[in-house]
């Protein structure tokens, strides 16, 4: 177990210490695992082998703390107050989110205990209507013009459903209005009936 | 512009270009890149019919078409810069690999990192130039690699396509042509997607390379065949390190495509009711499209600032083994292999997820989806399989773990281990 860490859930600084102390003991588990099971057996390999579950989470929590760690440094470099306030409701959600989808991780390791966990469940919700506002703007901020995106259902005006039928007219099967193999293979069937 | 999106607009707490400007690395790069986009969007050699309405052949032929025409226009523009030459290929091909993928972003790459400057003479030059067009062949029938080249006497090697375990990888050149004795080409038939990319198959039967062909920057390979290895095995892979740091920046591209589109449909779309008697609502303003969504949309954001560092990390690196440092190659390739893992793999899923949140014409190839789908999808078993990735991540934080519980410290992203041996282990109530 490790030291309950105190968690400001609304700090995303504070949250990175949780993912840190997360692949930390995620780490030294794979690591005292491993070395259980090379008491165990003459081979190198084969304790590897039997590990290595237990390897690859520790890796996927070294990565998503990297991952938490470097957007959460990112935000200090954002100069404009209103752009830096969106990407951090972003990394706030980010972070809140992978904890709420990991939670056991976080219990077992003592570092949230299940209050804290319904406190980041119950904020992760609260982002959602926060962000909904800027929903559109934000991905107006990738910046993806319509011949790059290729998209009639996310074309920049978003004049989805005329377009889209102009698309299916394209269509080869829309080229003549009853296709060929009607006349080859269904009206010879139906004649036979 | 549909009035629902005007108004989604309308609402903004902040100015998305001065977003963009963040994406981009500055307002400068993204001017620039709308400039470059601008080269293709307003050239007409480059429109064709819709691709979803042609064949596989027509499609691979339209793709070609299109390459060579890149080719010389960027020539005529002079664009060099690779991320310049990146925008432009990229809005070519609208996000679709192309059949000079491979030779832009692995055989150019390979020549830079692992030929001796005698051998870049001899073949970077007419490669740069497309006087040779270089592919690469890597994964053995029934093996993960290629292996057991039997090395002669008489100055060469002759490759025997018998799968065996063999000892190392090394790189070496080898002229692929339908008219070469012993060497057998085809392309491997339909994929998944990719329609665009003609993968082949490569059969040698007792082909001999010449050991001039073997890329000796790192490892040599004496006369009598004899293989030196490189002062570290990793050294070899410095073009998959390359790659894999791409491929994180590639996970973000393509989970922004998705999420924009998802997103802005979801802002036109109305269905079903909140309240009983109002007008139906945009079926954004349901908690549950919020929640597939908005997390999906914060990663992509997070992968991109992770994208825009590692690829600034590989080549510091890279310049530090240049000058004969090698202290960080060893994090740099275990992190670069794990974050190419976690991204794609995350992305994957997330893409899908949108493209199940725009219902049934999600599922239509004019919703984009489908086409980003398959065109990204390979990421999680291509340049080294996610598994067998965070496998090789795991391979250094074992040995970090091992260097702090002997009392040594360890720097860099692995830092955190050192507070190991002295967080307090406090008996939790049961």
């Amino acid at each position: 177990a490790a030291r309950t860490v105190t968690m400001r859930i609304n700090d995303p600084t504070s949250l990175v210490e949780a993912y840190k102390s997360r692949a930390a003991r995620l780490v030294e588990s794979a690591a005292k695992n491993l070395q259980a099971e090379l008491n165990h057996r003459k081979s190198k390999e084969d304790a590897w082998n039997r590990t290595s579950v237990d390897l690859v989470r520790a890796s996927e929590a070294h990565c998503h703390y990297v991952i938490v760690k470097l957007f959460t440094d990112k935000l200090a470099e954002v100069s404009d107050a209103a752009v830096r306030a969106v990407l951090t409701d972003l990394c706030l959600l980010y972070a809140l989110f992978g904890i709420s989808r990991n939670a056991g991780d976080f219990l077992q390791a003592g570092i949230l205990t299940g209050a804290q966990i319904t406190q980041v469940n119950q904020h992760v919700k609260e982002l959602l209507a926060v962000i909904r506002p800027n929903a559109v703007a934000l991905v107006d901020s990738f910046d993806f013009h319509d011949v790059h995106l290729g998209s009639v259902l996310g074309r920049y005006d978003g004049n989805v459903y005329e377009n889209m039928f102009e698309w299916a007219k394209k269509s080869p099967l829309n080229k003549t209005q009853v296709h060929e193999s009607f006349h080859k293979h269904l009206k010879p069937m139906q004649a036979k009936l | 512009v549909n009035a629902d999106l005007r108004r989604e607009r309308a609402a903004a707490t902040f100015q998305p270009q001065l977003l963009t400007h963040i994406l981009d690395g500055g307002p400068e790069r993204t001017r620039r890149r709308k400039e470059i986009e601008a080269l293709v969007l307003n050239d007409p050699d480059f429109q064709h019919e819709d691709l979803n309405f042609l064949s596989r052949s027509q499609r691979y032929e339209q793709a070609i078409r299109k390459s060579s025409l890149m080719v010389m226009k960027l020539r005529e523009y002079g664009i060099a810069d690779p991320e310049e030459i990146y925008w432009f290929k990229s809005f070519v091909h609208r996000g679709r690999p192309e059949p000079l993928d491979l030779h832009l972003g692995m055989f150019l790459p390979t020549l830079l990192t692992q030929a001796t400057p005698e051998q870049q003479d001899r073949f970077f030059m007419p490669a740069w130039n497309l006087e040779i067009i270089g592919t690469y062949a890597q994964t053995e029938m029934g093996h993960g690699t290629v292996h057991s080249i039997n090395a002669l006497s008489k100055n060469g090697f002759v490759y025997r396509g018998v799968p065996c375990l063999g000892r190392t990888v090394s790189y070496f050149l080898m002229q692929v042509a339908l008219s070469v004795a012993g060497i057998t080409v085809g392309d491997i038939g339909p994929k998944f997607g990719f329609d665009e990319m003609d993968n082949g198959y490569l059969k040698m039967d007792n082909f001999r390379i010449p050991r001039e062909n073997m890329l000796m920057k790192y490892a040599q390979v004496e006369p009598d065949g004899t293989y030196v290895k490189p002062v570290s095995d990793k050294l070899t892979y410095g073009t998959m390190v390359f790659i894999r740091s791409l491929i994180v920046g590639d996970s973000a591209r393509s989970l922004s495509r998705a999420c924009t589109i998802a997103i802005r449909y979801s802002a036109v779309r109305h269905q079903s009711e909140l309240k009983p008697g109002e007008q139906e609502p945009q079926i954004l303003d349901y908690q549950t499209q919020q929640y597939k969504l908005f997390p999906l949309l914060a990663t992509a954001y997070a992968f991109h600032f992770v994208g825009a560092y590692i690829k600034d990390t590989y080549h510091r690196i890279s310049g530090d083994i240049s000058k004969g440092d090698l202290s960080e190659l060893p994090e740099l390739h275990a992190l670069t292999a794990g974050l190419k893992a976690f991204t794609s793999w995350t992305a994957n899923a997330g893409i899908e997820e949108c493209r199940m949140a725009c219902g049934g014409h999600g599922y239509s190839r004019c919703s984009g989806i489908p086409d980003i789908y398959v065109t990204f999808t390979p990421s999680c078993t291509y340049e080294g399989e996610n598994t067998v990735m965070m496998l090789q991540t795991a391979r250094f934080l074992m040995k970090s773990y091992t260097q702090v519980t002997s009392g040594q410290q360890v720097t860099g992203m692995v830092s955190y281990l050192n507070d190991l041996s002295r967080q307090r282990i406090q008996p939790q109530h049961v």
